[in-house]
């Protein structure tokens, strides 16, 4: 039968989740979850045809360029693959990209903020992590500074965050420092998700689960 | 923008890795 066929085509895909279960756990509806699905599955097979997003194909979609290596997208790519088994699954997908939701906890985004700079995993943002990231914004972009001027930024920043002194980020400082400049975490909001299904109307071939 | 008024934290939220937003374009 066709609805039963469906059901069971998609429940076949790899890390696919049910559109309902998904929306009570994120800040999305259920449309705007079977939108996001529609956006994935051009995502997860613009190179593989396999329906999980690869590493390649997330900087295909990034920068029209398979190859291009980016540290932060890198970092992106590892954060939302929660499973750390190399591919972001569907649900993944759209657990990661609501924290990106308008309506995500600030507490969240900032805490992501926090994990996305914290290179080496230990807890903390220490300041060769921190030259290491402010040299690769340089290398993309044509902005050019001599050693001693990447120095003293980052000495400037690393002092003015660094409340205790001891060499290191901490959250706590982190979540101080975000309160004092919140345009860091601008780019933890994207508007678009909002109402998806607005903003991308041709994502939404049907709707399957009643709301 | 004089570097020493610079935020390095500012400077990196500007990475295009960073930019979700690309992932919508179609």
């Amino acid at each position: 039968m066709g609805c039963c066929y469906s059901t069971s085509k998609r429940t076949r895909t790899p890390g696919y989740e049910e559109p309902t279960v998904l929306a009570s756990q994120t800040p999305f509806t259920v449309s705007e979850v079977e939108a996001l699905h529609e956006l994935y599955k051009k995502l997860s097979n613009s190179i593989i045809e396999d329906n999980l997003i690869h590493r390649e194909e997330f900087q295909l979609a990034l920068f029209r360029n398979r190859n291009k290596k980016n540290l932060f997208a890198d970092r992106i790519f590892d954060l939302f693959d929660l499973k750390r088994n190399g591919v972001i699954e569907f649900g993944e997908f759209v657990r990661s990209l609501g924290l990106f939701h308008p309506n995500a906890p600030l507490e969240d985004k900032i805490t992501f903020a926090f994990r996305l700079y914290d290179l080496k995993q230990t807890g903390f943002i220490e300041r060769d992590e921190l030259k290491e990231m402010v040299l690769a914004l340089l290398h993309e972009s044509d902005l050019e500074l001599s050693d001693d001027m990447i120095e003293s930024i980052v000495d400037k920043t690393f002092s003015d965050a660094d409340i205790n002194g001891d060499g290191k980020i901490d959250q706590e400082e982190w979540k101080a420092f975000v309160s004092k400049h919140p345009s860091l975490i601008r780019n933890m909001t994207l508007p678009y998700l909002k109402d998806i299904t607005l903003a991308f109307p041709s994502f939404v071939v049907r709707t399957e689960v009643e709301e | 923008v004089a570097p020493a008024t610079m935020n390095a934290f500012e400077l990196i939220s500007k990475s295009q890795g960073l930019n979700l937003s690309s992932l919508f374009e179609k």
